[in-house]
């Protein structure tokens, strides 16, 4: 059975990446065969595996954009990796025109609604098959990907939007910080309208501290901050701690365990696939 | 001579908050008259303040969304702080609803054209009108404050390219790691066009590199990479360093001159104040 896990928080900069990257190549290290969704116009994700951008645009591949304007399912458009882990990993790459693509299904709603003869309550249900895109192509991947990850943008827009409407769960990762704090109450808001209107079936994985400094009083003080916010049991157990490793990886566009395997950064990430797993399994 | 500058950089925590907010008080510390503009619908430089945002809206205060949708100009919409610091400051808090202004203004442009008998390249002026919103608002600003910092949201969109057209300099805030730097090249194209099409005298003040572990051998090669790239007569001599008061300051929404006086987080915000300063008047 697939799962999807969409990672969800507008904060910018609080590991949506990271711990995408991490868990889509961990469950992959592990011998599970997992796919990346990336989501995001920044392609994070996708230069976090190495993968030149500029190569794929002229090899003609498609990309996340592809999904919401030609409706391309995600198993023919995904990126293998043979023989980089134990298991399998499949990336369907992001692309910089993601920006546009509300716009362009926008402008191509209003040319339908002008041509046909029909109303204003038509536009609603073409709005809605708009969003529902991207659950379409991921339905693609379901029985042949045990675990699916969606990285996402840095806001609550459309983008965010189809990846809760697409997920069976959603992953909340922050940064011991209080701005992070601030924007979880409009993240729980906007989550409650997907369940709502679209999604009744989202449930939260857990919430995830990282870059976290043990040594810090702040650091633990927002655990507990967090832990009475979500309760106890919906904070995952692992949390990442800082360190400069997670930072050396991006720059040589290689995964945690390949950058520093045996060390405590990928470590820390292997205990988290486990935690998903018994999530997972436990829920 | 008033000068407004931006903080331009889509990359998610990469400190533009952290600075707008930390360089505006500075310059209120040191006795000069700063605004700063929160154009970013998280309102992280609102909430730094410690403005209470319910409470703006219960007064029926006007935000930064005010600007677009009702062109107020700034002058009217700021929030004072009597007596905090030995300069003045302003605000004009942002609102959630930023979000939507693209939208909002998109569609207020189709109904205008639906009712005119005017043409598709009215369009564009329309287009163009709502873009120089934000510039006309600050041009309020202009005579009454010596410096004006604009905090933007982590894309590229509308709201960017309206605090890029209202401004005289940006500053780009960088974290040194491999995501920071992979960005760059989207945002100085972004920047040329706005240049090109819109503003032509919008000049780099400088990069800043911020969250810097100087024990780390990384962030001085990125620091060496981003001064070839840039030049290092671009690159701002200050480097903030990390510094976990930063991130208590956004829990307590205190600046960091009020929760760590006299050490050395501020003490490097006043020097950068300094640079600033510099550089202004220099260019
Ligand atoms: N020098 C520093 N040392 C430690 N933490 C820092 C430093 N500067 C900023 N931070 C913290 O890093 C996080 C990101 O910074 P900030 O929110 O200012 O970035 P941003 O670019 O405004 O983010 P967004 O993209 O969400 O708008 C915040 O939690 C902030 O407190
Ligand atoms: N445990 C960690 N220790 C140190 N640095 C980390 C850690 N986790 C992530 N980082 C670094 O923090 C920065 C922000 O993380 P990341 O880019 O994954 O966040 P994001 O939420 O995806 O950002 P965005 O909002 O731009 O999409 C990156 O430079 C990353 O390398
Ligand atoms: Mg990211
Ligand atoms: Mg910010």
């Amino acid at each position: 059975d697939t799962r999807i896990i969409a990672l969800a928080n507008q904060k910018g900069g609080c590991g949506k990446t990271t711990t995408a990257v991490s868990l889509a190549a961990g469950f992959a290290c592990q011998g599970y065969s997992a796919s990346i969704i990336d989501l995001d116009p920044q392609c994070n994700a996708t230069d976090g595996f190495g993968v030149d951008r500029d190569e794929l645009t002229r090899a003609g591949r498609f990309t996340t954009a592809d999904i919401f304007l030609g409706k391309k399912p995600a198993s023919e458009i995904e990126v293998g990796f043979p023989n980089r882990f134990a298991g399998e990993l499949g990336l369907v790459p992001g692309h910089r025109g993601l920006t546009s693509v509300p716009h362009r299904l926008e402008s191509s709603l209003q040319a339908q609604l002008a041509n046909d003869d029909s109303s204003e309550l038509d536009a609603d249900d073409l709005k809605n098959e708009h969003r529902e895109r991207l659950k379409h192509s991921l339905n693609s991947l379901r029985g042949h990907r045990d675990v699916v990850f969606i990285d996402t943008p840095p806001d609550l827009g459309f983008l965010m939007t189809t990846a809760l409407i697409a997920a069976d769960y959603f992953i909340i990762p922050v940064f011991p910080s209080g701005y992070d704090l601030k924007g979880l109450e409009t993240l729980m808001r906007t989550i409650e309208k997907v369940q709502r209107r679209f999604n009744p079936n989202l449930r939260l994985l857990g919430v995830l501290l990282g870059n976290y400094d043990t040594t810090a009083k702040l650091d633990s003080d927002i655990h507990k901050m967090l832990s009475r916010k979500f309760g106890a049991e919906l904070i995952f157990d692992v949390k990442i701690s800082r360190s400069v490793k997670h930072r050396e990886a991006t720059v040589y566009s290689r995964t945690i365990f390949e950058h520093a395997p045996e060390q405590q950064p990928s470590a820390q990430f292997l205990a988290l696939v486990n935690e998903v797993q018994r999530r997972l399994n436990g829920i």
